[in-house]
């Protein structure tokens, strides 16, 4: 089962 | 005021079609630089990423004495473009606080001129930060054969796993099914340089993406002969259209992991 990440934690700051 | 004027309305329609499906409204930042267009679609799972440079030789013209943000309805924006001649010259006009956008499309004949205002919005959306930083692993390959894998795979499960490796990249599909497997190898005996396939490898990377998502992103396809594919382990994957005589298209995409 694959878990879809969320983008906001490599990119906010 | 800011004046923008684009030898190729086609090149503004394929950006703007790529981008409606997944990200509705978006800011376009102009500065004397050029524009920008960084969105994020509201699952928070893919951000895009547009630069038309400025000093490039797309624009015939190219203005903009302050900066300003304007903000638009991208389907509104895809509307007005459809009445844009293919071969059309656009220009793309706003005051330096602006209320409205205007295009101007210009026929090649000059026969034929047509303007459109459209109202702006107020998009209240942040920047990210995206950090510039090495890839492990960059694959570049033809634009049209990317779409195919993408179309492909996703016959058959949610999730792509991109593997590449030193002999080239594999891209696997395993769904409830049934599953699939492309392998693409380096090309080196290619003629034209847009068919190769080349992979810069640092580190291998094994990792899984929504197949959904890469559909959206290669609606690009027309924009660029070649695609470029930077991934990192454990990191978002970066999907690039260059964009001739303009700049690139760049599309963010957040990986699937294993629980």
């Amino acid at each position: 089962q694959l878990t879809q990440l969320d983008l906001l934690k490599y990119f906010k700051e | 005021m800011f004046e923008a004027k684009m030898l190729q309305s086609s090149v503004l329609k394929k950006i703007i079609e790529s981008l409606k499906d997944l990200f509705a409204d978006a800011n376009f930042d102009c500065s004397s630089s050029g524009i920008t267009l960084q969105d994020m679609d509201s699952s928070h799972v893919a951000l895009c990423y547009l630069k038309l440079r400025s000093d490039e030789e797309g624009f015939e013209d190219y203005r903009c004495d302050r900066n300003i943000t304007l903000g638009v309805n991208l389907g509104l924006m895809s509307k007005i473009l459809k009445c844009a001649g293919n071969d059309d010259v656009v220009t793309l006009r706003a005051e330096d606080e602006p209320n409205i956008l205007t295009f101007i499309f210009d026929s090649k004949n000059s026969e034929r001129v047509s303007k459109y205002d459209i109202k702006l919005m107020e998009i209240d959306s942040e920047l990210l930060g995206i950090p510039d930083t090495d890839y492990s692993c960059v694959v570049k390959m033809p634009s049209h054969e990317f779409q195919r894998i993408c179309s492909n795979l996703s016959q058959l499960g949610d999730s792509v796993t991109i593997d590449c490796h030193k002999e080239g990249v594999d891209f696997k599909v395993a769904g409830e099914q049934g599953s699939g497997a492309i392998k693409l190898k380096q090309t080196t005996s290619v003629d034209k340089e847009e068919d190769q396939v080349t992979v810069q490898l640092n580190e291998p990377v094994t990792q899984s993406f929504a197949l959904k998502f890469l559909c959206a992103f290669t609606k690009a396809t027309s924009l660029s002969d070649t695609v470029n594919l930077s991934l990192t382990q454990d990191t978002p994957v970066v999907v690039e259209y260059p964009i001739a005589q303009h700049g690139y298209l760049r599309f963010y995409l957040a990986p699937k992991i294993e629980e």
